[in-house]
């Protein structure tokens, strides 16, 4: 594996969004890897639909909160066209779940894994390379305060209770760290990112990990 | 919006503050992560929690390599 993987370097990975005041993270975090994966699959970089996951995937709570496994589950189930973002545009609310007859543009879930690599993160690092950004589920109480940099303590695996997407990982410098892209927009953190000291299950961050095929 | 709300926004900041030094405390390196005022400073931790950490984790497969895997 290389010392350092980046998917932003292959344009593969969407910019920053916010989801404001909605506990819509999950669905963030699923269309992430959904837009990446279809980029990597060779289609063109598009946003997806956030909206529509919170809408219709009625197994999750919307903007009252979810779980990624079952918004996977569901996109699999049923094999509905993910639209484009611009066809049907995040309100950061719950709405009526619409359906799109010709989608024009956008994308199915073919397959998806998880696992919990907990204690293993080089086979985690593995994945993400082999299979790209992963949707993944951390402890982020301590993020509330969060201005930048590497976090390498406070960050407990006890509480797992938001959704974020690993983009990759640095390990050239003397504390290798994940790259985690979050959805509270670009004015928090490093740019919208969130830098996680790899190799001690930082935050849980290898617990409850999605990887997406399109 | 009211004095209530000035002083529980206000009783909020200090909290913060108080936190922010200590979560400081161990951000030794110049890589370490920093911790301070940001957009969510406002809130208090439960709100905090109530408004952003709303993912629901479902258990994984413990990971046994690729060929399990496969």
């Amino acid at each position: 594996l290389p010392a350092k993987f980046d998917w932003r370097d292959r344009a593969v990975v969407a910019p920053v969004q916010n989801q404001q005041a909605c506990g819509s993270c999950w669905a963030f975090s699923v269309v992430g890897a959904m837009q990446a994966a279809k980029a990597i699959a060779g289609m063109p970089l598009e946003e997806l639909s956030v909206q529509q996951v919170i809408d219709c995937c009625f197994q999750n709570g919307g903007c009252n909160g979810g779980s990624p496994t079952k918004a996977l589950f569901w996109l699999q189930r049923t094999r509905i066209n993910l639209v484009p973002q611009s066809e049907y545009p995040y309100k950061a609310k719950n709405g009526m779940c619409h359906f799109f007859s010709h989608p024009k543009g956008g994308v199915a879930l073919r397959n998806f894994t998880t696992f919990d690599f907990s204690g293993q993160e080089e086979a985690m690092k593995a994945e993400l390379v082999e299979r790209g950004p992963l949707s993944a589920v951390v402890d982020a109480v301590s993020w509330q305060d969060y201005l930048g940099g590497i976090i390498q303590h406070h960050c407990s695996s006890r509480w797992p209770n938001h959704a974020v997407l690993v983009v990759g990982y640095d390990a050239t410098g003397e504390i290798p760290f994940w790259i985690v892209q979050n959805s509270w927009g670009t004015d928090w953190g490093n740019e919208g990112y969130v830098y996680v000291k790899l190799g001690s299950n930082l935050c849980g961050i290898a617990d409850s990990v999605a990887a997406v095929l399109v | 919006e009211g004095k209530g709300e000035f002083e529980s926004c206000n009783r909020c900041f200090q909290n913060a503050t108080e936190r922010h030094a200590y979560l400081n405390s161990f951000s030794t390196q110049p890589q370490s992560a920093k911790y301070g005022l940001n957009q969510f400073s406002s809130l208090s931790p439960e709100e905090f929690r109530d408004l952003y950490l709303r993912a629901i984790p479902e258990q994984a497969l413990p990971f046994f390599g690729s060929k399990t895997k496969e």
